[in-house]
């Protein structure tokens, strides 16, 4: 996971 | 997805569930804070404006999606409900939220993963998220006597932050490119808040006991 990728949690 | 992120989500949204239930068996939302569902309606308006641009799965845009439109009918409820607004314990919920607005803009603006428009909203909602407890907490501690369903919903809302707790050591340990600091150090942060009620939710639980918080 890149830093500012997308975010997978809620 | 691991099994504690999963049963953190499930958690989160059982003690929504909770809080509609309690507000539809009762109506009234007496023991809950307007200011601290303001606060989560805006938590999650701000931070899923990925689901214009990111698709992750379809779990994650239903979830996203319910719990934008459960915080918003909980704040309708409790602003426009003829019976329910006549419940809101208005004069126990002083808690000046709008410093926890400003503060977690500010911090906001100082430390993101990135300085664009999402990236800044997407660590404000983890901020606000953070701190917007409080205004409940101070609501109970007020009230003293927690009635029990608000107790529960303050109790699955605290699980919630301690699974994700676990899901993020499991995740550091199996997936080593997952560093999302801001994330986790806030999430530390939210979920040390509920220690002190964690404490009185175990001692009633244990004593068989109706919940009730120290003046």
């Amino acid at each position: 996971t890149e830093p500012s990728g997308v975010k997978d949690e809620l | 997805m691991n099994i504690f992120r999963f049963l953190g989500d499930m958690t989160h949204l059982i003690s929504i569930l909770i809080l509609l239930l309690k507000i539809y068996a009762t109506k009234s939302c007496s023991g809950i804070s307007l200011k601290t569902q303001e606060l989560y309606a805006l938590v999650f308006l701000t931070r899923y404006l990925d689901l214009f641009t990111d698709f992750i799965s379809v779990y994650n845009t239903v979830m996203k999606l319910v719990f934008i439109a459960s915080s918003l009918a909980i704040v309708w409820c409790m602003r426009n409900h003829p019976l329910v607004r006549r419940s809101y314990d208005k004069q126990l919920d002083t808690f000046r939220h709008y410093f926890l607005l400003l503060a977690s803009f500010l911090l906001a603006l100082l430390l993101h993963e990135k300085f664009a428009f999402q990236e800044v909203l997407w660590a404000f909602s983890i901020y606000l998220e953070a701190v917007a407890i409080l205004p409940q907490l101070v609501l109970l501690q007020r009230s003293g006597n927690v009635d029990n369903l608000t107790g529960q919903y303050v109790f699955f809302l605290g699980a919630y932050r301690a699974l994700y707790i676990f899901n993020w050591i499991y995740r550091y340990f199996i997936d080593p490119h997952f560093t999302r600091w801001i994330a986790c150090v806030s999430g530390l942060v939210q979920t040390a808040l509920y220690a002190d009620f964690f404490y009185y939710y175990f001692i009633s639980w244990k004593n068989n006991a109706k919940l009730q918080l120290p003046a």
